[in-house]
């Protein structure tokens, strides 16, 4: 038996839309400590890493580990039927082959339920060990989605240097080329609009546009972003979901041929 | 030119 309730329910249809356009099917895992999920995108360049964590659920209820197998695109048409304001509860049985989403006006006056079929999904998982990245940057999200935005109407990828002297986004294509620097400032009124740079070594990896741009769509879950990046390493994206959680992008770098 | 990795380069399949 699985019954999760969520008073923010808002926070999981954020969630679905920043995920839906980047993997189409994936397995929801409900363990004790939380509801996770780790999905590829279907050429295995990009990783999506959700962590919902039990405590930030109202109720939660998981009686055994369990993995359920989801079509995002379908979970996410059955979310936007809830009102952004409602209580949000995931229930499933063991064994069921459905879960069911049941919303909850705040006023508690309308209450629904939709069913979705659940489906065998046979996903890769990776092991990702633990890393002490060369340089971790931390920025504002809406700050990240706008350059992504504006460099990919110049070029489809991305180099992405963090220096002692702050953290640079190139690129290059048909029409001409263009950089953009962030440098490290603190912000006394809101630390949200702080960007803060912690480097051991200096690094500088190549990104292809296209999919750090699918990652901003979470740019609603969270005020900043991190991005934390090693030499000859995927870069991983990360935003904050308010207290209960995170949903992690992992993305490989391009190489010179 | 450059050339895309995959995950798999990277971390294993566990």
């Amino acid at each position: 038996m699985l019954e999760l309730r969520l008073v923010q329910g808002s926070l999981l249809k954020k969630v679905l839309d920043a995920i839906k356009d980047l993997v189409t099917d994936a397995n929801f895992d409900c363990s004790e400590s939380g509801f996770s999920l780790q999905a590829m995108d279907s050429s295995h360049v990009a990783l999506v890493a959700l962590l919902l964590r039990s405590d930030g659920f109202e109720h939660y209820r998981c009686d055994r580990n369990l993995s359920m197998g989801m079509n995002l695109t379908n979970m996410s048409k059955m979310l936007k039927c809830a009102g952004n304001d409602d209580i949000i509860t995931i229930k499933a049985d063991d064994g069921g082959d459905s879960v069911t989403f049941m919303f909850e006006s705040p006023s508690q006056d309308k209450v629904s339920d939709f069913e979705m079929k659940l489906m065998d999904i046979d996903s890769e998982h990776l092991g990702i060990p633990e890393t002490e990245y060369h340089a971790i940057v931390k920025m504002p999200s809406a700050e990240f989605a706008r350059i992504c935005r504006d460099l990919s109407t110049i070029g489809d990828t991305v180099v992405i240097s963090v220096s002692k002297d702050g953290v640079k986004f190139s690129t290059s294509g048909d029409i001409g080329s263009a950089n953009v620097v962030c440098r490290q400032n603190n912000s006394v009124d809101n630390k949200d609009n702080e960007t803060v740079i912690e480097m051991n070594e200096p690094v500088s990896l190549t990104f292809a546009l296209r999919y750090l741009n699918s990652f901003t769509k979470a740019t609603t879950l969270s005020n900043t972003v991190t991005l934390s990046m090693s030499k000859e390493l995927p870069v991983v994206v990360e935003y904050k979901i308010a207290e209960i959680g995170h949903i992690r992008f992992y993305l490989a770098p391009k190489i010179e041929d | 030119m450059s050339q895309q990795q995959s995950l798999f380069s990277f971390y294993s399949r566990g």
